[in-house]
C-alpha cells in the first residue's frame, strides 16, 4: 500500500534560517527531536560526535548558504545542537562507509 | 535504493525512484514533498524529511529531474571528516545546489558529475527531450562513469541500484535484473507514469527497506508525486 507525502512550500524569499519553520510546525517537536537522537546515536560514530560538534561553532565558516543559516534555524526552532544538526545531515555520508 | 531514467517511443522522459534506507519507522512519518518558492513560482521541488536540507530527489521544472542511489565503499571516517572540512559538499546538497542553479539538463550533468563531494554516489538524471537520461558514477572528486541513454541502440533505459552498472550486482541483493526485467515486459510503448510505478512496485525491486516511491518527468512538472510505501508485514 501507498499513501501520498504531504506538500510543503518553502519560500526561498525567506531568511535561511526562518524558511522551515512552517515544515516544522506540521510536525511535533519532540517527536521530531525524538527520532534525530535515534538517528544520530545509531549512526555516527561517538568519536565522530565528539569531533564535530565543537566544530559548530565555526559553522559559518564550514558550510556555504543557505545550508547554515537552515540548519542553524532548525536546530533553533528545536532546541537541538548545531552540531547535531550537522550531523543529521552527514547521516548518509556515515552510512555510506 | 533504485532509479530509473527511461525514455518512451515519443521521446519523453520519465525518471523514478525507490529510496531505501534504515529507521524506516521514523523516516516513513516526516517524508515530504517540498515546493521551494522564489518570487511566487515554483523555482525547484523535491522529497525529503523534515529536518533534512538536502534533497535526495528533485526535479527543476521543465528543465531536468535528479535522484541520488548510495554508492558504498570507499573511504573511511578520517577522509569524510577532512573532505568536509576541505569544503567538499554533501551528496544531497549538491543536488539540492544544481537544482536551485543549473539551468538546463547539460549543465547540472556537468554540476553533477564534477563537483567535489564527501562520499562516492550515483546521481541519476532525466532531462525534456529524447536522450536526456543519464547515470553519473561518482567518485568524491570526480566522475568514475557517464553512462547516457541510447534509444537508438536499444537503450531506452538505465536501472540504477547501488552497483557500478558495468559489474554484476551480488546475487543476495539483485534489484537490478527484476526491474530490468519488467521494464522490458512494459515496452518502450507502454512506459508511462503509471506503468513506472509498477515496475518500482515489483519485489524485490520495492522491498521493506523502501521509504518512498517518487515518480516525474521534467517536461510535466505538475505530475510529480511521491508515493510513502508500507512494509509488507513478516
Amino acid at each position: 500500500s501507498a499513501g501520498a507525502a504531504p506538500l510543503c512550500n518553502v519560500s526561498l524569499d525567506g531568511d535561511p534560517d526562518l524558511r522551515w519553520l512552517p515544515v516544522l510546525q506540521r510536525f511535533e517537536p519532540g517527536l521530531l527531536l525524538h527520532f534525530f537522537t535515534r538517528i544520530i546515536e545509531q549512526t555516527i560514530p561517538k568519536w565522530v560526535h565528539t569531533v564535530i560538534r565543537p566544530l559548530a561553532a565555526e559553522l559559518e565558516f564550514f558550510i556555504p548558504q543557505p545550508f547554515a543559516g537552515e540548519i542553524q534555524g532548525i536546530c533553533n526552532a528545536l532546541g537541538m545542537s548545531v552540531g547535531d544538526g550537522i550531523l543529521l545531515s552527514l547521516a548518509y555520508e556515515a552510512t555510506a562507509f | 535504493c533504485t532509479s530509473i531514467v527511461a525514455q518512451d517511443y515519443k521521446g519523453n522522459i520519465y525518471h523514478g525512484r525507490n529510496l531505501d534506507y534504515d529507521f524506516g519507522d521514523i523516516l516513513r512519518k516526516i517524508t515530504i514533498d517540498v515546493q521551494f518558492i522564489k518570487n511566487g513560482q515554483v523555482a525547484y521541488r523535491g522529497t525529503t524529511f523534515c529536518g533534512y536540507v538536502g534533497l535526495w530527489t528533485g526535479q527543476s521544472p521543465h528543465k531536468f529531474t535528479v535522484s541520488g542511489n548510495e554508492r558504498g565503499g570507499g573511504a573511511w571516517w578520517e577522509n569524510a571528516v577532512a573532505a568536509f572540512l576541505n569544503r567538499n559538499y554533501p551528496v544531497s546538497w549538491l543536488i539540492r545546489d544544481t537544482l536551485s542553479k543549473s539551468e538546463d539538463f547539460q549543465s547540472a550533468v556537468f554540476k553533477l558529475a564534477g563537483t567535489p563531494i564527501i562520499a562516492d554516489v550515483y546521481y541519476i538524471v532525466g532531462g525534456t527531450v529524447p536522450k536526456e537520461g543519464v547515470v553519473i558514477t561518482r567518485n568524491r572528486e570526480g566522475p568514475a562513469d557517464i553512462w547516457p541513454l541510447d534509444p537508438l541502440d536499444g537503450g531506452w533505459f538505465h536501472v540504477e541500484t547501488n552497483y557500478d552498472h558495468w559489474t554484476s550486482p551480488p546475487p543476495f541483493d539483485d534489484r537490478r535484473t527484476p526491474a530490468i526485467r519488467a521494464l522490458n515486459a512494459t515496452g518502450q510503448h507502454n512506459i508511462n507514469f503509471d506503468t513506472l510505478f509498477q515496475v518500482l512496485s515489483v519485489k524485490p525491486v520495492l522491498n521493506n527497506y523502501t521509504i518512498y516511491t517518487t515518480v516525474m518527468s521534467a517536461a510535466f512538472p505538475d505530475k510529480y508525486t511521491t508515493w510513502i510505501r508500507t512494509p509488507t508485514k513478516k
